[in-house]
């Protein structure tokens, strides 16, 4: 109807695949808010925090990777989930998972982000950015913390939290894909889906611009892991080697 | 293939490792 390229896709077709990916990110977030109410979780106590701050850097690290990898696996199922993901042939659904899956991880942590204190849910309890002062990359953590806040600022609903995943997740600008076409189109529903919903919830008209800004904000704090990474690596290989997650060092090249 | 063996096998199973 805006006279771009779009596909025709009908009002009841938009419900019915914003209620399918809204439910699949429900069955695979890892953590429901309620839960996490209900379990009423503290912050980190002072000697708490210092006792991750003296941790070995790798000890930290191999910690981190560990929490990611978790994560990364809610997210592969999430994928699995999406309308037509598993149609994709193998090598699209790798290539999308592999640029796209940290991506979603990042965007799920405004679930579980507290702006009240700046803390989030890390390791059973609420942590600040000093809790990851071990692993010596505090610019990393600085901007994985102004993320967190400034997409729970936004105050998403599960539906657009779950339909801006998936939208992020069916990025047709990745390199290797076999079918950009197939996935453009994927992607394009899913933003209708998103555009459709937001209306209907009454957002103003500026949150869409806002979400496809933090596209380029995600795609920078995945380089500035892989950065990172890289130099941690440079310095301790036998630990990533040995020692870090299978599919982290698959996902991540390590 | 060999190269992301663990996506692969993580694509592939009905159900993932992870305890949902």
């Amino acid at each position: 109807s805006n006279g771009e390229t779009s596909p025709t896709v009908s009002m009841a077709e938009l419900d019915h695949l914003a209620h399918v990916v809204s439910k699949s990110h429900l069955e695979t977030c890892q953590y429901l808010r309620e839960e996490l109410q209900q379990m009423n979780c503290q912050n980190f106590l002072q000697d708490e925090v210092e006792s991750y701050q003296k941790k070995p850097r790798e000890v930290m690290w191999q910690l981190c990777a560990l929490k990611i990898t978790e994560a990364i696996q809610y997210v592969v199922e999430f994928a699995k989930r999406i309308n037509g993901f598993m149609d994709l042939c193998q090598n699209d659904q790798i290539v999308l998972l592999k640029a796209g899956s940290l991506e979603v991880v990042f965007i799920r942590m405004c679930r579980v982000f507290d702006s009240h204190n700046n803390t989030i849910y890390f390791d059973r309890k609420f942590a600040g950015p000093d809790v990851f002062k071990a692993l010596g990359c505090d610019d990393l953590i600085t901007s994985v913390f102004d993320f967190a806040k400034n997409m729970s600022s936004l105050h998403l609903t599960e539906e657009e939290l779950a339909l801006f995943s998936a939208f992020v997740l069916l990025s047709a600008d990745r390199s290797w894909l076999q079918d950009k076409l197939q996935v453009e189109k994927l992607q394009q529903k899913t933003q209708l889906a998103l555009q459709h919903v937001l209306q209907k919830n009454q957002r103003e008209d500026g949150v869409l611009n806002k979400l496809r800004c933090k596209v380029s904000a995600l795609r920078s704090l995945c380089s500035q892991h892989t950065e990172k990474l890289s130099a941690f690596r440079a310095i301790y290989p036998d630990i990533v080697r040995t020692h870090f997650p299978p599919l982290y060092k698959e996902l991540f090249g390590a | 293939k060999e190269k992301h063996k663990i996506l692969h096998q993580l694509l592939q199973n009905s159900t993932s490792p992870v305890d949902l």
